[in-house]
């Protein structure tokens, strides 16, 4: 008589757990845009074995949007979940995982990210900034004066835009923009990119300095902007995409 | 009362003691538990 089959595996068991972690692991790895991605639920699994040792799974993972951008060295469990009234963006994936000898690698990932209804986050939070569009107006207003702002102020590497990470806005009670961007360092100083700006070059990828902008702008009652940029140094082995050569 | 009585009962069951070697049913294998919101 054949064997009983194993029992099917639920989704907090542990061995579900180690391979939503490999497939969370392998998303934010592979992920050249944004932000890291962290797990808020295990949606189904299904486990096809394929004969000793040898699992072929089939996870569908619910993910929730971190603080910290792909480009930073934060590890995952570092790194903070953004809250609902933050909007929260959520990703839906499908990944096929192979477990082989104990080992978990992924043959196939498929995500979906979107944020949350903003009718919903206007209901728990009337006055909270919603998320818009990363081409709004005053969202590029604001990214260019910010940028501008830090590379006025600061004596080290001219700062040039990656990518805008996120902008929400608020109307009431004060209109104000924010904003959150990567950046990174070209091979002028802040003063030697007053003279000729365009010869500023970002460093080649294996040299570059990331970093990572927070820009607040009020509109009103009256004009105001703040920012932050924090510069992550040296990172071996990790490289940016522009946005015309990435994969999805 | 009907009513009165009904509650009673309810009340009594609950605290009947579970048998012996008794298991609660397994929760459902899928979806996992949700670790931030939803």
């Amino acid at each position: 008589l054949p064997a009983a089959s194993p029992p099917p595996l639920g989704c907090d068991d542990p061995e579900s757990e180690a391979a939503a972690e490999a497939a969370v692991s392998y998303i934010n790895g592979h992920s050249h845009h944004g932000y890291k991605f962290a797990l808020n639920r295990i949606e189904n699994i299904r486990v096809i074995p394929q004969g000793l040792n040898n699992d072929i799974i089939f996870l569908e993972l619910d993910l929730l949007e971190t603080t910290c951008h792909i480009l930073s060295p934060t590890p995952l469990e570092n790194c903070t979940v953004r809250s609902f009234t933050e909007h929260a963006v959520e990703g839906d994936c499908d990944i096929k995982l192979q477990k082989l000898n104990g080992q978990f690698s992924v043959l196939a990932s498929k995500c979906h990210s979107h944020a949350d209804s903003s009718e919903d986050v206007t209901k728990f939070c009337p006055d909270c900034p919603l998320l818009v569009s990363l081409n709004n107006t005053e969202v590029l207003k604001a990214v260019t004066a910010a940028l501008n702002k830090h590379n006025s102020k600061t004596a080290d590497a001219y700062l040039k835009l990656l990518e805008i990470g996120r902008a929400k806005i608020q109307y009431h009670p004060a209109h104000i923009v924010f904003v959150e961007f990567a950046v990174a360092a070209t091979n002028c100083s802040a003063e030697e990119a007053k003279a000729n700006v365009e010869a500023c070059q970002l460093l080649p990828d294996n040299q570059s300095n990331f970093g990572f902008c927070t820009a607040t702008m009020v509109i009103l009652p009256s004009d105001n902007l703040e920012v932050n940029c924090q510069l992550y140094g040296h990172q071996p082995g990790v490289t940016y995409s522009p946005p015309a050569q990435a994969t999805s | 009362p009907v009513a009165k009585r009904a509650v009673a009962e309810v009340a009594q069951h609950d605290k009947v003691p579970r048998p012996v070697g008794f298991v609660p049913p397994p929760p459902p294998p899928c979806p996992g538990k949700i670790r931030y919101f939803k």
